[in-house]
């Protein structure tokens, strides 16, 4: 599914250069559920980026489906992203004005993944509620605590079924129970759909999860283990 | 320090009404090391507001050294929250157009504590470094990781000093050996200064450090602990 070769990111010019990522080799496969772990400041925001396609590398190449995506057209890469990668960012970038329900109705509708109107209210409120947003649907952004509104950001990568799920520190502002009912669900759907999940994380818990672990340090990828 | 009786907090009016707070007593010390901790939603978040004076209660008295919180107007509310509050958000809230140093010396400034500028120069270079950000002051916060600007907020709460420091989940982008970098300062802060410290947080390194151990569930303070 995903094909990362001496990828290296870099960010400012010049003078004032941060090395990113300094030469990663990675190859995940469908259905995969990996975490990334390392220190903050070591690269897992960028390198969940570059594979979810928000941004390009600086030297290397990523393949997803076997296309480049550095070759991939703005349009090319924006119906990639609606369509087959649900992302989960580490600050949640949900719509202020809309509620959380319309805020996971909007990715769903922007899948345009041609279901009825009445199945997807249904997949939007199936979603919230075993997230345990259930009776607070009708709440916006601002009227949600911190782990709240994670749990909107995370429903809202999930109800689209992507093929692949990029989730940028998804448990941090979450209790150890919800964080275990959030990992349960997101189990789930990788042995039911065999959905790919590419976690970034601190939480010993989801890496108590994950079948693949890949350590990052300074840019690099100290250690790529699988585990059944 | 601080003494709450029966207070409540309740959001929206009319028909749609929250809970979030309902009959909290609490008494605080100065010089504790206190920690609130409870699931996503119980309402810690709302009661780091209402100590800080960023909020007023809905029913009941919050009191800081003496003070009723809610018969203070809006200008002597500013004052003491500029000078003896400090506050970490958990979206830490930094301003976006000044860099990191800028950040926190900005709170210093505010905080009027009339020192010459060396010496206030020498306070956000230290506080800076000793967080781990001593290469990255320059950068602006869409330039840092979560992690970082995670330890920016940090900073810039502890710079001036404070009698009070309210830390709303200032673990939750960390990893463990960061977060232990951070709760030695502010050990080191509480041991030397008397600074009293009130955490809430999921993390189980933070309520390692704690010796007042505050549990709240649905708005309600459920065990309160001491230990040493
Ligand atoms: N402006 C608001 N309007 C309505 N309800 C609100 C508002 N702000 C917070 N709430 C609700 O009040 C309750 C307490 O929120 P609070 O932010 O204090 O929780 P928390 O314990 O900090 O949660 P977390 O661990 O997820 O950060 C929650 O159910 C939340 O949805
Ligand atoms: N726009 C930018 N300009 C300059 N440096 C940047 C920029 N964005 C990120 N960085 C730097 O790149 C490095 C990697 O950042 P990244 O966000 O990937 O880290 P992370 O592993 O996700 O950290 P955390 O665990 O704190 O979230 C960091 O040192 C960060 O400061
Ligand atoms: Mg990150
Ligand atoms: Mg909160």
């Amino acid at each position: 599914l995903l094909e990362m070769e001496r990828v290296e990111k870099i960010y400012g010019q010049g003078e004032v250069q941060v090395l990113a990522l300094r030469g990663v080799d990675l190859e995940i496969e469908e259905g995969e559920f990996a975490t990334v772990f390392g220190p903050s400041g070591s690269g897992k925001t960028t390198l969940l980026n570059l594979i979810g396609a928000l941004d390009k590398p600086t030297g290397g190449t990523v393949k997803l489906n076997g296309c480049e995506i550095g070759q991939m057209s703005k349009n090319e890469l924006a119906g990639l992203r609606r369509k087959d990668i649900g992302f989960i960012f580490q600050s949640y970038n949900l719509i202020p004005v809309l509620s959380a329900y319309e805020n996971v109705e909007f990715a769903l509708t922007i899948a345009r993944k041609d279901r009825s109107r009445e199945k997807k209210t249904q997949k939007v409120k199936d979603i919230l509620r075993r997230v345990g947003l259930g009776d607070m649907m009708h709440r916006r952004p601002n009227q949600l605590s911190g782990g709240q509104k994670q749990r909107v950001a995370v429903a809202r990568a999930l109800v689209k079924e992507p093929r692949l799920i990029l989730a940028d520190e998804p448990t941090a502002n979450l209790d150890s129970e919800t964080s275990r009912e959030v990992l349960e669900i997101m189990l789930r759907m990788n042995r039911e759909l065999n959905t790919t999940f590419i976690f970034s994380t601190h939480d010993p818990m989801v890496m108590e999860y994950a079948r693949r672990l890949l350590e990052i340090r300074d840019g690099m990828i100290s250690r790529d283990e699988r585990r059944s």
